[in-house]
């Protein structure tokens, strides 16, 4: 089952 | 000092409408050159991000940053009470404890003034860097909504897949399939009708359905819907704003 990763996890922190 | 007036409240209503039901609690922050929110909905998925520039009031002044914590639910109460056409001016003072709400009826002599509590919240920026993107489709806002809500009813996953010269939305579900294709055209005389579809590569990607019905909330916001994917990267659906924008990013299902 594709899941669905959090954004996060693509943008960091500034 | 922030001094905002708007010549009519409805674009405020729109982008409170647009966000209220992914994000609860959220920083407007104020600056010289308009207002700005970022946030993540409640389950970690869908950054938001909204930039309603200084361009898009009537009037504008912010001497210093002012950060204004709202609670959407309670500003949404507030500024469901102002006709769409009336005048809004939005002004707090620096480091504010409250914000002043002050609708003006534009025929009648008549001023509602509400004060918004503000909160304290903490603001986990996001640094946002610029993206390289397979594809971008400009088409309809309308037309997004109402293809991805009808192919919502058949499955919690919509495909999009992007080839040369169409897009196909496609959803599988337990009791059947839908697809819908469309390629690209131009309406001379309606340009907002018109379908652009820009392939760098071949790209088809899954998301989750209930994400993408909250960003379709922005709609009434922007007559067309720009979408930009890229392959394992987050998508980004804009709706622009007269100065502005308001733009969700959702990344994509994929098997670990």
């Amino acid at each position: 089952m594709p899941e669905q990763p959090s954004i996060s996890r693509f943008f960091k922190s500034s | 000092m922030l001094e905002g007036k708007f010549e009519e409240s409805s674009l405020m209503k729109k982008v409170v409408d647009a966000i209220k039901d992914s994000v609860k609690l959220c920083n407007f922050n104020c600056t010289e050159h308009g207002v700005t929110v970022q946030a993540v909905d409640d389950s970690r998925v869908l950054l938001i991000s909204l930039l309603i520039g200084e361009a898009s009031f009537e009037e504008y002044r912010c001497d210093r940053n002012i950060t204004l914590g709202i609670d959407l639910e309670s500003f949404n109460k507030i500024i469901k009470n102002g006709n769409s056409s009336d005048f809004l001016t939005l002004i707090a003072e620096d480091s504010p404890d409250n914000v002043l709400i002050i609708f003006e009826d534009k025929k009648k002599d008549r001023v509602s003034e509400y004060s918004l509590k503000l909160m304290d919240l903490d603001s986990d920026f996001l640094q946002i860097d610029d993206m390289e993107f397979d594809a971008t489709i400009t088409m309809p806002s309308s037309e997004f909504a109402k293809i991805t809500r009808d192919l919502k009813t058949l499955s919690e996953s919509l495909q999009i897949i992007v080839t040369k010269e169409n897009v196909k939305f496609s959803s599988d579900g337990d009791f059947g399939t839908g697809n819908v294709v469309l390629k690209g055209f131009v309406d001379m005389d309606k340009p907002d009708e018109s379908i652009k579809i820009d392939m760098a590569r071949p790209i088809n990607l899954t998301f989750g359905a209930k994400y993408i019905a909250d960003i379709v909330k922005g709609t009434s916001l922007s007559e067309s819907v720009t979408i930009k994917l890229a392959d394992k990267s987050p998508a980004l659906f804009e709706y622009k704003l007269p100065s502005g924008f308001l733009r969700f990013y959702l990344a994509p299902k994929f098997d670990e």
